[in-house]
C-alpha cells in the first residue's frame, strides 16, 4: 500500500459516499445517470468474485463489501425507490456500444484465459469508460448540480491516483500492470474536459455548465 | 508471478 493508492481509495470511497447521500437525502436522482451506475455494479460483481476465496487483508475484503453493496444500492435508489425522479429522456447513452466492445477486448487482450482473469478485464476495460453515459447526460442536459460534479471529481480523481501509486509500485516494488495501466489513463483522459470545467467553474462557485 | 501481486488492488 502507497499514499497514492490509500489516497485514492479515499476519493473512490467517497464519490460513492457522496452519491449515495445525495440521492437518498435529497429524495431524488435528477442528473445522475442510471446507466454509469448499472456499469460501475456490473464493473465490481466481476471484478470481486474472489472476495470469498481469495483474503488479502481485511482493509480489501471490508472496502470490496462496501463497494458492491453501495453499487447496488444506488442502483435500487435509481431504477426502484426513487424511480420516478429519474430522468430517462437524457440518459441516453447506448451502452451496449460499452459493454461488446469492452467484452470482446478482455477476450482478446488479458494476462491469462481463464474465466477469472477475463472477467477481471474485463471490469478493468468496463470501468474506463463506465462514467461515459454519465458525461454524456450532463452534456445533453448542459449543466449538473453542484453535488455530482463534486462526486464526479472525486471519481475521476481516484484513478488518477492510481496511475501515480502505478507510477510508485513501478519503481519500489518492481511491478506493473499495462492493462490496468492503459485502461486507468484512457478513464483519467476521458474526465480531462469536466476537471478543466470543475477546476474553472465550480471551484469559483460557478455551476457546471457543459456547452451544450 | 507478477500479475497475482496486481490483484492486491481494489
Amino acid at each position: 500500500m502507497n499514499i497514492f493508492r490509500f489516497l485514492g481509495d479515499i476519493s473512490h470511497l467517497s464519490a460513492i459516499i457522496i452519491l449515495l447521500l445525495k440521492i437518498w437525502k435529497s429524495r431524488s436522482c435528477a442528473g445522475i445517470s442510471g446507466k454509469s451506475q448499472l456499469l460501475f455494479a456490473i464493473v465490481f460483481t466481476t471484478r470481486y468474485l474472489d472476495l470469498f476465496t481469495n483474503f488479502i487483508s481485511f482493509y480489501n475484503t471490508s472496502m470490496k463489501v462496501v463497494y458492491v453493496a453501495s453499487s447496488y444500492a444506488t442502483v435500487w435508489m435509481i431504477y426502484s425507490k426513487f424511480k420516478a425522479t429519474y430522468d430517462g429522456n437524457h440518459d441516453t447513452f447506448r451502452v451496449e456500444f460499452l459493454i461488446v466492445p469492452t467484452a470482446i477486448l478482455s477476450f482478446l487482450v488479458n494476462h491469462d484465459f481463464t474465466p477469472l482473469e477475463i472477467l477481471w478485464t474485463f471490469s478493468i476495460y468496463l470501468e474506463s469508460v463506465a462514467i461515459l453515459p454519465q458525461l454524456f447526460m450532463v452534456s445533453k442536459t448542459g449543466e449538473a448540480e453542484t453535488i455530482t460534479s463534486h462526486y464526479l471529481f472525486a471519481l475521476g480523481i481516484y484513478r488518477t491516483l492510481y496511475l501515480f501509486n502505478w507510477i510508485w509500485r513501478y519503481q519500489f516494488e518492481e511491478f506493473f500492470d499495462l492493462i490496468a495501466i492503459v485502461a486507468g489513463l484512457v478513464q483519467t483522459v476521458l474526465y480531462c474536459d469536466f476537471f478543466y470545467l470543475y477546476i474553472t467553474k465550480v471551484l469559483k462557485g460557478k455551476k457546471l455548465s457543459l456547452p451544450a | 508471478e507478477l500479475d497475482d501481486i496486481g490483484k492486491d488492488e481494489l
